[in-house]
């Protein structure tokens, strides 16, 4: 289970989600993606907008219905739980609850071995929503855009990421990063790469749930067909599978898989 | 008083809203710039981190100390009142206060005719910050990205502003929508110019308060100096006038006033 995670807006979080979870989709395994956001971004991606707003992830977070009776098939190997405005609400109601970060996994636990791998698509923020998915997740994802500011969150993540471990989930990792909205050409790209190439080198001696985070090699390109794919409810790999952004979902996809085999 | 809203994450709120008060500054307008977002990204812009963190935007807003005492000048026509990831309890904190929304307007009623401008920088979300911006101030601004998933949340955001006019600011008004990270080449961003303007004209027969809305003729182009500039700890201006991103910004400027002034 894996949570597709970053405090700070628009670095790539729901493209990377949603293009991931299509990519594995495609290599055989078979995938759930569960949408996080009150904004429903990734539903909106795959064009699955519930019929009514009684059946997302908000009606099973607050357990009104099982998961399993809200879980969409986009194709035949990827499926998608989907959100609703309404969750926006659960950031309030669940904020007093016993418990409140296990709610998810609680959900969760009737999927049993269904799937290969479930992703969580998580809000712009650090809050019971993330802290959910950080809970309930095996590994962490974090997409970054290469900027100045990106680095600055960069820490506080790190920090709720140790929190989570140390209190309600010892077995979660940082799987890794993953530069979206890539620009080689310019120097602050090539700036912030390095710095975090340093960081994670340092904190290889370290006992923390980042020690074998890697950088992934893999960079997601600035390309606009990335952009225009959710207008047409699809991942990139049916809306234009020969672009830069097929190819690096792709190429970021074996290095995913490759990495989750040695380990 | 101008609200910098987005719920969507990473479209340019905080540069938009730094950039606007330093061109501003620039003019000989006295500017204040609130910033709303327990990120602290805009303090962070502008070089001001609080010495400790007993001296932010959140020691006002749960009613430990007066607005005036947590001002800081960045430069002689620029304030700013700085954020602290503490912010993020306020969300909690203040969702069952009665009147939770009047909190900031009330707190900045003692600066009574200060300043020109004052400024809000909001987090990524329609939660009790924002409404709180939205409830203090007169107009809004959006910056917005022109991707697909930017249009979708625009439909939402007009109606929160339309909820809190109708029932806590009868005042408010959206001042306009500012394109940013815009990349004319681009199919994609063509259209969703054209669909804004289309909408933006059908509203003017409505009794809204987006009736006046314009879209600004300036468009913030994508300039790798306005994502360098906050490493600086300064505005683009003192970072590298010359560059595009500083011509867009008084280019909105210049626009931004003459709206101001007809109206
Ligand atoms: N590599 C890319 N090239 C071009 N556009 C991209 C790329 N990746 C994402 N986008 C676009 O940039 C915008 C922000 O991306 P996205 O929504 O995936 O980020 P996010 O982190 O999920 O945002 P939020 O914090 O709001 O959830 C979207 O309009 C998306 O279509
Ligand atoms: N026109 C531009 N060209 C290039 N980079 C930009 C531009 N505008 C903003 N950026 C960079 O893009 C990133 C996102 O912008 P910014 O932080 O202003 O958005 P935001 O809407 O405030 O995000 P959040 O939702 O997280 O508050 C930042 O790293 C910023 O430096
Ligand atoms: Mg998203
Ligand atoms: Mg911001």
């Amino acid at each position: 289970m894996l949570a597709v995670m970053n405090q700070k807006g628009g670095v790539g979080k729901t493209t990377t989600a949603v293009n991931l979870a299509a990519a594995l989709a495609l290599a055989g395994k078979k995938v759930c993606l569960i949408d996080l956001d009150p904004q429903a971004h990734a539903s909106l991606h795959l064009g699955v907008t519930p019929k009514h707003s009684g059946e997302t992830i908000y009606e099973v977070l607050v357990g009104e219905i099982p998961v399993c009776q809200v879980i969409s098939e986009v194709s035949e190997n990827l499926s998608i739980v989907p959100a609703h405005i309404d969750l926006a609400a659960s950031e309030l109601e669940l904020a007093n609850e016993i418990g409140r970060e296990m709610i998810l996994r609680d959900a969760l636990a009737s999927l049993g071995g269904q799937y290969d791998y479930i992703l969580f698509d998580c809000p712009p923020s650090l809050g019971v929503l993330t802290l959910n998915a950080l809970t309930a997740a095996d590994e962490v994802l974090l997409p970054l855009q290469p900027h100045f500011l990106a680095l600055h969150g960069f820490s506080k993540l790190l920090h709720s990421i140790e929190l989570v471990a140390a209190r309600l989930n010892p077995t979660l990792r940082l799987c890794g990063i993953v530069l979206c909205m890539y620009d080689r050409t310019t120097k602050l790209a090539l700036e912030v790469e390095s710095d975090l190439k340093v960081f994670l080198k340092e904190q290889r001696q370290q006992n923390v749930p980042w020690q074998e985070a890697v950088l992934f090699k893999a960079k997601i390109r600035r390309n606009i067909r990335l952009a225009e794919a959710p207008s047409f409810g699809t991942s990139i790999f049916e809306y234009d599978k020969r672009s830069n952004g097929a190819a690096d979902y792709l190429a970021f996809r074996e290095e995913f898989l490759s990495i989750q085999q040695s380990t």
